[in-house]
């Protein structure tokens, strides 16, 4: 199946 | 020294309950602006962000920014207390490792306090980057969570695409597939039972539908919800606080290898 990216691939930690 | 005061405590009860499952511990950001918290869920896929504006306390005092550690399911417990009609009062002094609810009744009749303990979480706080979204569709709430609960029935994902004929939820699992497609539609005799769709380019982007059902328990806080994809983005499902604010969830997409 597809495979789930991560949140933090697109945000960044501040 | 923070105290802020909600005339319309379910609202806060509410919001609990829609982000507690998803979320063990959080903290509490509080400023002059606001009554915020943002935090991933364990498996750091999803993303919430929670803004109640100070405008919409009847009374609110906080001194200097604070962040208030809480354990979200201890937190549920304590507002499960609260009377869907009472008042909320949420209390702190500066430097304390408690929180203090209180409760009043409409009629002033029972007051309650209950006290938590607060607890250090080390979260990382994300930047979330203003984006233009491709399209973006606003549907009842309602509408939205039913779709959602209907299709994890037969599978586990949820391919959301938009085109200028309408916005479709397909999934497929062992038992066969399904697509649900909702057409823009504003004449209806409420604004919130309109599906609206703005659409600068055709989208179309999988998710785990376990993490969509999760974000209906918001359902309750408004008539209406948007949905906001872009393809190289996760999708924002937003839920606004009426006159408050926002509680919104960002969920990564699933994709091919």
């Amino acid at each position: 199946g597809p495979k789930q990216l991560a949140i933090t691939r697109f945000f960044s930690k501040v | 020294m923070l105290e802020l005061r909600l005339v319309q405590g379910s609202l806060l009860k509410k919001v609990l309950e829609s982000i507690k499952d998803l979320v063990n511990d959080a903290n509490f950001d509080c400023s002059s602006s606001g009554f915020s918290l943002q935090a991933m869920d364990s498996s750091h896929v999803a993303l919430v962000a929670l803004l109640l504006r100070s405008e919409g306390f009847e009374h609110y005092r906080c001194d200097r920014n604070m962040s208030m550690g809480m354990n979200l399911g201890n937190m549920s417990k304590m507002l499960r207390c609260a009377g869907n009609d009472d008042i909320i009062t949420i209390k702190a002094d500066d430097g304390s490792d408690t929180v203090t609810f209180m409760f009043e009744s409409p009629t002033q009749d029972k007051i309650s306090d209950f006290e938590m303990k607060l607890m250090d979480i080390d979260s990382e706080h994300l930047g979330i980057p203003e984006a233009e979204y491709q399209s973006i569709v606003t549907m009842p709430s309602a509408e939205f969570a039913r779709i959602c609960k209907d299709l994890s029935g037969i599978g586990d994902t949820v391919v959301i695409s938009v085109t200028k004929e309408g916005v479709k939820f397909s999934t497929r699992g062992d038992i066969g597939t399904a697509n649900i497609v909702c057409r823009q539609n504003t004449t209806v005799d409420k604004p919130e039972e309109a599906t609206v769709i703005n659409m600068s380019e055709p989208v179309s982007l999988t998710f785990a539908l376990r993490y969509m059902n999760s974000f209906t328990k918001a359902t309750t806080l408004s008539n209406t919800v948007t949905i906001s994809l872009s393809s190289e983005l996760p999708v924002v499902v937003e839920y606004k606080i009426a006159e408050m604010g926002y509680i919104r969830f960002y969920l990564a997409p699933k994709i091919e290898e």
